[in-house]
């Protein structure tokens, strides 16, 4: 499964 | 991180530094949008809630906390501190901000990067920053010259955005599988938003001369 997106900026 | 996207964060962290010492120091909030800083801090509240979560950088933690914390101060100051509560103008500083957040929400819920709740506030957020600044333009619209300070905020807030769209077009060559369309698109109508103001702002300042800077 897609792994869940991660917000690397602010 | 790269240069652009920590330059963009600096000139970020200005705009709030500039408008705080605006409001405190001139104790007046005359020419600043309330209802702008009120959708920043929507922005940020809900943006930053993977605070709890997301530890990604102890820099991006750190700013989190910096960005919530200064846009809630602001719209405190400026609602409820006097004198500044007695500079702002509700009659200018009318901009119906439902039209903004209501589309943004729906844009959040329909256009996301996955199908959580979180994901679809994330989203939200993003589209809401991009427009955010409409009230205060409109504001400056109204008023047709731009205090010295007011304008240098503005300047250094479209700088942000402006370079961060450097960032993202440094990652896309320098990263693989870096896609990020929601920002990408939505910082773009963001920094599209400021190139009138850059304009008068650049001519107003072009001859070393501090100007005011007039929009027409």
């Amino acid at each position: 499964g897609k792994e869940p997106p991660v917000h690397d900026e602010l | 991180m790269n240069i652009f996207r920590f330059l963009g964060d600096m000139s970020h962290i200005l705009s709030f530094v500039i408008l705080l010492l605006k409001i405190t120091q001139g104790k007046s909030a005359a020419g600043i949008s309330l209802r702008t800083q009120e959708l920043y801090m929507i922005v940020f509240c809900s943006r930053y809630l993977d605070l709890f979560w997301n530890f990604s950088s102890l820099y991006n933690s750190f700013l989190k906390v910096v960005f919530i914390a200064c846009s809630s101060a602001i719209v405190y100051i400026i609602r409820f501190k006097s004198p500044q509560k007695d500079t702002w103008n509700p009659e200018l500083d009318n901009f119906p901000i439902q039209y903004l957040i209501g589309p943004c929400a729906v844009a959040g819920l329909l256009i996301n990067q996955d199908w959580t709740p979180f994901e679809m506030i994330w989203a939200f957020s993003i589209y809401l920053e991009a427009v955010a600044i409409l009230p205060q333009l409109f504001l400056l619209q109204k008023q047709g010259e731009v205090e010295n300070l007011t304008s240098h905020y503005v300047a250094a807030l479209g700088a942000y955005r402006g370079l961060y769209l450097m960032n993202w077009v440094y990652r896309y060559f320098t990263e693989d599988d870096y896609l990020q369309r929601i920002v990408w698109f939505a910082g773009t109508v963001q920094t599209g938003l400021y190139i009138d103001f850059f304009y008068h702002y650049y001519q107003s300042k072009r001859g070393g001369l501090s100007r005011p800077v007039k929009l027409p």
